[in-house]
């Protein structure tokens, strides 16, 4: 799975998501990345969400919009989306990652599998990492 | 406004071997989203074409380099979200397509739907004009082999995906 969250000079927030799916999976199968609230969510107002990770427990938890709910109430993209990736750990033993933009510009990349490749770029600095605590 | 761009590559595990691979795909396809960014492009495009960028990329589990079903072909899923109107369009399972994203984002400005599947988004993309790629274009030889590894003759098609991630 593959996926981006972006602000623009406007101040306006977009999501997209796209993948291959799981491996080996039935034919058929269709996981979180085309449900709206599952495999991505943008609302100017709030921020935007693109996941990866274990697709049925993804939508088990709408995850996207459950980040943002977070986000509603006062929570940092960051706080968000630990909060909402340990909900998901806990409730479906699911694990995944999650890449994250408020309004404001505040961005997050947080997972609670081992790895994410994921990258941002912001005043002309651009961050990268893979592993926890990158 | 600071324009920004984040951008992830999959949670699932990559090998030592193309960790690389992977990391620099992410820096290049950030380094595309924050260029159109700074020449004034909308957030909507910036995404779409990073995300195109990294379904190119043979190292990403997306368009070329997809994993394959259990009979070994390509079903992608893809969708795309405007903050400013809450419009949205996704497409599932569909096939032969290069660039899912960009059909997903057809589906959002083309149609009153949100999403289309399998062979009916097979038939929008024709008449949008996208071209139809063939099969064999989107399976790398990785893709290939991971999904011979993870083939069994008597495999539960359920028990089969547990532990396994998208």
């Amino acid at each position: 799975t593959v996926g981006a969250v972006a602000v623009d000079v406007q101040g306006n927030i977009a999501c997209a998501t796209s993948t291959g799916g799981m491996i080996n999976k039935m034919e058929g199968r269709v996981g979180d990345t085309p449900c709206i609230g599952c495999g991505g969510y943008a609302d100017n107002q709030i921020g935007a969400v693109s996941p990866t990770g274990h697709g049925e427990a993804i939508m088990k938890i709408v995850l996207s919009r459950l980040i943002l709910f977070h986000m509603e109430q006062g929570k940092s993209p960051k706080e968000a989306s630990d909060m909402a990736l340990a909900y998901m750990k806990e409730r479906v033993s699911g694990l995944g990652g999650v890449v994250v933009v408020d309004p404001k510009g505040t961005w997050a990349a947080r997972f609670s599998s081992q790895q994410m490749p994921w990258a941002a770029a912001q005043q002309e600095q651009l961050h990268y990492g893979m592993f926890h605590g990158e | 406004m600071l324009p920004v761009v984040v951008v992830h590559g999959g949670a699932g595990h990559v090998p030592k071997e193309r960790a690389e691979l992977s990391i620099a795909g992410m820096q290049e396809a950030a380094r595309l989203g924050y260029a159109i960014l700074k020449s004034g492009g909308t957030a909507m495009d910036a995404v779409v074409e990073t995300v195109a960028m990294l379904e190119n990329n043979p190292a990403f589990n997306a368009g070329r380099g997809s994993v394959l079903n259990l009979k070994g072909e390509v079903e992608m899923d893809a969708l795309v979200m405007d903050g400013r109107t809450l419009a949205c369009g996704a497409v599932s399972a569909v096939r032969r397509v290069a660039n899912p994203i960009h059909l997903a984002r057809l589906v959002m400005d083309k149609t009153s739907h949100v999403c289309l599947t399998a062979e009916g988004a097979s038939q929008f993309a024709r008449a949008m004009g996208i071209p139809e790629v063939p099969e064999e274009s989107l399976i790398t030889d990785y893709a290939r082999k991971r999904w011979k590894d993870n083939l069994h003759k008597d495999a539960n098609p359920v028990e089969c995906q547990i532990g396994k991630m998208g």
